[in-house]
């Protein structure tokens, strides 16, 4: 049984194509077999990165890991019920099929909260949320008082991971592991990350989550995009010239790999 | 005839909800009646950062300008045709409603293509697309060859974009002034910013956009949203003390509103 995992977080751009285009070259890099799914369909940019990795490989002849894919269509039937009839069908079927292959199936969702995600949520063995070091991020998660700063109520997002750990439940699946990560986090921005990070660990054992380390704000996690790279690649690529950023960033990825605890996964 | 400014782009997390915050501080403080719509109908970013402002007016006793709000609602009909009759009736009488009290309109879109979305696009006289500093954010505008850096074609939001115009030019509207600007720029990644800045100098004319200033990355533009404050309510609220950062932060504001060239707005 391949596990799954899934980058979700209704709010745009919090960093979950990042994140996973990252998880999917630390899992290959670790021995695993690794498929991946792009449920942002109109954007498809988990996909545009590969596409530009499958280009760099061919162009280059430098050989690089890539995941196998899983690709769904959006139903083109005009009645909801139908629509999603048919794409349980097509979720289901692909998940079938890269399960035969791989140890791990990593999603990538959109920042909206559409059928597959939905889908996805439901099936997600570990469901990793990143999001900006941001209260305006926060506020998809739970709701604060201004004045005191206490956790008033869960807000959509927490919502929705809620009803997917309902259906995992009924559904007899082992229980979901949510895990949430600070991204594009700047060492300036002291007081404003403390308040942040009080609220994730108020919030996080009452919508049981809990949090792992994440990212900085560092540009070699977006500067390879157009080459399809992420850093563990550049050691292959001849560009092994780590500067303190990039060791940095190596590291970061470490960290978040160790914490996950993935079944089979040494770090 | 109210002035319709539109926040869009569909890659999440680009500054819509943020610039069309300080957009409607600006305009109320330049003496102006603004609307505000929220068309992020699931996470209403707008909305919460505004509720969070009369909450503040509410429990601190000051005043401050609050924009009027037009709220529009999902159709629940089955078939896509009804709910998007249904919701074009809406979007209609709303801003024909807004259009009596107000100088402008500003409509801040969700990260993704929905009806309402669409609607807003061609009924826009402004378009503001702000987006990150990234090759992957610009990915969504247009693709990029990765060897030579020259521009291939565009890609899904500038097609959206373009097929907003071609309506607007069908029902007889003065052209859209289509504006990008950079977000959440960092002082280090010269390489990177120069890189992305290059392409949009490039791609501009291609698909008929201008570049405009855009914002640093600040903590200022995030902090205060528990408050639903701005930078520009300081002063009323006696947190007068601009320190350099939330000066270059007011300027940076500034310079925005003087490139969009809005009429009746002097800055
Ligand atoms: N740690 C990081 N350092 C630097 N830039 C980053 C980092 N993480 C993400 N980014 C950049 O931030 C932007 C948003 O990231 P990303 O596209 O991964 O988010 P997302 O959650 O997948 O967005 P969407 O909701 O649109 O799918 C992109 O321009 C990306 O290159
Ligand atoms: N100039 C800035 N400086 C600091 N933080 C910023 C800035 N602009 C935006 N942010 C933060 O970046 C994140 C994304 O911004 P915002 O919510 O405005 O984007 P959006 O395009 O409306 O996203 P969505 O697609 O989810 O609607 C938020 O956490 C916000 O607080
Ligand atoms: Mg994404
Ligand atoms: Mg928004």
């Amino acid at each position: 049984m391949a596990h799954i995992i899934v980058l979700g977080n209704e709010k745009g751009g919090s960093g979950k194509s990042t994140t996973c285009m990252h998880l999917i070259a630390a899992l290959q890099r670790a021995g695993k077999g690794v498929g991946a799914i792009d449920l942002d369909l109109r954007q498809t940019s988990l996909f545009r990165y590969l596409d530009n990795r499958r280009a760099f490989v061919a162009r280059e002849g430098i050989a690089l890991p890539e995941p196998e894919r899983g690709v769904l269509a959006l139903s083109t039937r005009d009645s909801q019920a139908d629509a999603l009839a048919e794409e349980e069908e097509n979720f289901a079927a692909v998940l079938n099929r890269l399960d035969q292959s791989c140890d791990f199936i990593v999603i990538d969702c959109p920042g909206a909260h559409t059928r597959y995600a939905r889908m996805a949520h439901a099936a997600a063995d570990t469901l990793i949320t990143p999001m900006n070091d941001s209260l305006v991020d926060f506020d998809l998660l739970a709701r604060l008082d201004p004045a005191s700063g206490d956790v008033l109520g869960p807000s959509v997002y927490a919502e929705g991971v809620w009803k997917a750990r309902q259906m995992r439940m009924k559904a007899g699946l082992k229980p979901l592991d949510w895990v949430v990560l600070r991204n594009r986090m700047a060492h300036v921005n002291a007081h404003n990350r403390a308040r942040v990070g009080d609220a994730l660990t108020e919030l996080a054992p009452r919508i049981q989550f809990r949090i792992v380390p994440g990212f900085s704000e560092r540009v070699i996690f977006r500067e390879l995009f157009l080459n399809g790279l992420t850093l563990l690649d550049l050691r292959d690529v001849g560009q092994g010239s780590l500067n303190m950023s990039n060791l940095a960033a190596r590291q970061e990825l470490r960290d978040l790999l160790r914490a996950l605890s993935l079944p089979n996964v040494k770090v």
